[in-house]
This record gives C-alpha cells, sequence and structure tokens, in this order.
C-alpha cells in the first residue's frame, strides 16, 4: 500500500520558489488502479516522482508497504524502485546506445535474472507491446510511440508490485493504447500490481477505480 | 500550396531497410487545416518532416509553393524552414541551456528581428500559451506540458506561414489542447496559414477540414 501523509514539495529557482506540491495526502490500498487528473502544470509528475522514491518531499511523509521513504539513504531507495517500481516515465528515459532490446532487459540485469529467463520474458513483453519486429532499433530509430512502448516494455517486465504511470499513452493511437492498457490490467489481477496513472486521455480512465483531482499542488476532488 | 508526388522514405538499418513511407501522393491548398491520423508508427513523422524540409525523399518530390524541395541544397532548405514554417515536434527540441523565453525567441533572432520587436511578441506569445509565469525557467525546470508549450510558441511565434504541429496536444489536458488549437486557428484565420496536424487526439479533429489516413506509410483514406 502507499500512503502520503500532508506532503509538501517546493523547488527553489533562483529567488524564487515554486510550490509544486502543497499538503498532499492519499492513501492507495494494495491492488487498487487509480488515477491522478490535472491541468498541465498541477503537479501530477512530481506526485509520481515522491511515490517512485526518484525524489523525497521538502515536507510530509511518503510510506511505501509500511516503510517511511522520506527518511530513507539512496540505497535503500535504489533497493526498493528496483524491486518494487515498475515506471513509466514521461519523457521516457530511454538509453540512446541502447537498442529496444536492450533498454527493456536492462532491469532484469540489475536484479541478477539469468540469461535465458531475460531473454523469454524480453521477448515475451516486446511482443505483448508489439514491438517484436522492432527489438534491434536505437531509440532515435523508432517512432515516439514505439519509444514510449519500449519504456513501458521496460518498466513492466520485472513484473512490478507497483506501477507508475505517468502519462502512458500521450503517443499512442487508441488501439495502441488500449492494448497498453490490457496489459496493466491483466497485471492487476493476476498479481494484484498497484497501479498509479496520471493521465489526460479519456480513454484510460474507463480501466480506473477511483479518480484523484489534482489543481495547483492540491487535491480537489475524488470520486 | 504543398504538393506530395509517390513519395517513398526509407530507412536503412545494418542489413534490413525500413520502408517509412511508400508512395504517398498528397496535396494542400493554402490555409487548409488538415491532420493526417494512423496508428504508432505508420509514417506520421517521417511525412512532417520531409513536408518541413527536415529530410528528403528516397524517391519522389516534395513541392512548398511550387519549388521543388527534394532537390536542394542545405542553405535553400534552412531559408524556407526559417522564413516559411513553424515546427512543433513530437519531442519539442528545446535548448536545455536556455530558458522558455529564450527558447522562443530563437527563430526571431534568427529572422533579424529587432530587440524590443522580439521582446514584445515573445511575452505575447508566452502569455497565450499560459507559460508568462514560467518564462525563466529551463526545460528540466518545467513539467511535460509546459515544455510542449514552448515548442508550441517557438514555432508560432514567427507568424508561420505553414505550421506543421506532431502530436502538439499529446501531454497538454483538455482545455489547455483546446486553448492551443484557438490560437491555431486564429494563426489560420487572420494570416492564411496552412495547417498540418499529426494527431491521436480526438478533440483536435473538430478544427480540422481534412482528414488523411495512414496506414505502414500509405495514405490508405481520406474524408
Ligand atoms: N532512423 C530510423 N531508422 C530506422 N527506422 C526508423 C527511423 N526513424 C523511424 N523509423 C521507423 O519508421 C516508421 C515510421 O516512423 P514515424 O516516426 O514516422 O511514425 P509515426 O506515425 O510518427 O508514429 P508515432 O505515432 O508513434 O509517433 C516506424 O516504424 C519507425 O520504427
Ligand atoms: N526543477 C524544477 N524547478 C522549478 N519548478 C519546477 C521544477 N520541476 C517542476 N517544476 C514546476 O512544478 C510544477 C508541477 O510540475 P509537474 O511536472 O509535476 O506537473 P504535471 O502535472 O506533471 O504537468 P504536465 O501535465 O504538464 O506533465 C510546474 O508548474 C513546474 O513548472
Ligand atoms: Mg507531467
Ligand atoms: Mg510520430
Amino acid at each position: 500500500s502507499i500512503v502520503l501523509k500532508d506532503v509538501y514539495k517546493e523547488y527553489i529557482l533562483g529567488k524564487t520558489k515554486v510550490e509544486a506540491l502543497r499538503g498532499v495526502s492519499l492513501e492507495v490500498s494494495k491492488s487498487e488502479i487509480i488515477s491522478i487528473i490535472g491541468p498541465s502544470g498541477s503537479g501530477k509528475t512530481t506526485l509520481l516522482n515522491l511515490i517512485g522514491c526518484i525524489d523525497v518531499p521538502t515536507k510530509g511523509e511518503v510510506i511505501i508497504d509500511g516503510e517511511n521513504t522520506s527518511t530513507m539513504d539512496d540505497d535503500k531507495l535504489t533497493l526498493i524502485r528496483r524491486h518494487k517500481i515498475g515506471f513509466i516515465f514521461q519523457t521516457f528515459n530511454l538509453i540512446p546506445v541502447l537498442t529496444a532490446y536492450e533498454n527493456v532487459e536492462m532491469p532484469l540485469i540489475s536484479l541478477g535474472v539469468p540469461k535465458e529467463e531475460r531473454h523469454r520474458r524480453v521477448i515475451e513483453m516486446l511482443d505483448k507491446v508489439g514491438l517484436l519486429e522492432f527489438k534491434d532499433h536505437k531509440p532515435d530509430e523508432l517512432s515516439g510511440g514505439q519509444r514510449q512502448r519500449v519504456a513501458i516494455a521496460r518498466a513492466l517486465v520485472i513484473n512490478p508490485s507497483i506501477v507508475l504511470a505517468d502519462e502512458p499513452t500521450a503517443n499512442l493511437d487508441g488501439e495502441t493504447g488500449k492494448k497498453i492498457m490490457e496489459i496493466i490490467k491483466t497485471l492487476n489481477e493476476e498479481i494484484s500490481t498497484t497501479v498509479i496513472v496520471a493521465t489526460h486521455d479519456p480513454r484510460v480512465l474507463q480501466y480506473v477505480e477511483r479518480k484523484i483531482y489534482l489543481e495547483d499542488g492540491r487535491i480537489v476532488r475524488e470520486e
């Protein structure tokens, strides 16, 4: 489960202060599928980065499966990220010198998965997102939506217990976007993966059980 | 006007050949607003890159306002891009060391616009896309949708005669996306700008007069 207690995140820019999150409290139970909805700049990515242990709050607590991450050291945070969290980044963050195959394989190498099993799982995941034909392309030899699908495949290949998806269908047509949500839904049904999706895409919302509305760094509504 | 005559684009990847466009013919009249629709990987970005003189076809001709660009040298292509074309890239292509203000200002500097007029036009455009408050942020200090809006502002600030928009609302919520399309529509009404939008977003399509459907590098339907 994931608990946020009165979380603040500030960025300092020269003399100005940007308050990206202002007192966010939230509870997400194991195997829930929820979405974070809100205007551009409202704090969705910042919120996901805190839950994903990529960043730490200025104030308040982020508690993942009973552990308070806001006071952990970098090594501990790295372990949580590597083992529990599949993060689909808004800007993909692919490694430019590696092929699609190698990008997807990387987290399995970090987890010490043996070579044969890595190969089987990477091929299966690339096939699921429709990229088998493009496995040897580097990111700059792929379309925008193909890069997005490499980022998705890389996040999901570890069978994570938490998926954080930052606008995962932004560059995908309706059909392909639906295929991705079906994969995520199946993960949720088969291994109880908790899913938090930041999205502007109304088609994603049909898969979501609870909606959290963010505006100017605050939760303004839940349904 | 824009004319494509039997255009092919091939990429060579080691021993394999990727046929991104396979015999595309298209005519777009001055001040038309058209969209290119199609699945991820179908060739939309490749098509826009050819029209935008960022790349040249493997076969066939691209004719912009009566001039055949497929046989021009780089200097001539650069002149056309700088003076006529406002390109909103799918991957934004912002300069990381420049602020939002400076990124938007760059094309006006290239065109020799005097300092006072540059300032007035950059401020006006940043205001229109809702980013005035963020003008001194660098790209890594902006949200995904804010970066997208800097890319949009930079493309439109030159009052281009042709706008090529590659999924311009991918990272924007409905309200902000609508604001952007209104700006583009106004440009079309006031200075007869020709607009070609590659998009997956159904909300963009309400602004479009003609739809071109692309699949596997071919036009399969027009409406
Ligand atoms: N440099 C390259 N080398 C090899 N193949 C490439 C290269 N660039 C693009 N491709 C391939 O060409 C095809 C068309 O790519 P393009 O970027 O035009 O698609 P798209 O319609 O814009 O897709 P999306 O909606 O995902 O952005 C894709 O299958 C892609 O893998
Ligand atoms: N490093 C930074 N320095 C200063 N301000 C920042 C920084 N990173 C983000 N911000 C600001 O924090 C606010 C929230 O950003 P965030 O990326 O969380 O928004 P978002 O909801 O994901 O937006 P979008 O839908 O456009 O992706 C924005 O106004 C942004 O400009
Ligand atoms: Mg974001
Ligand atoms: Mg594209």
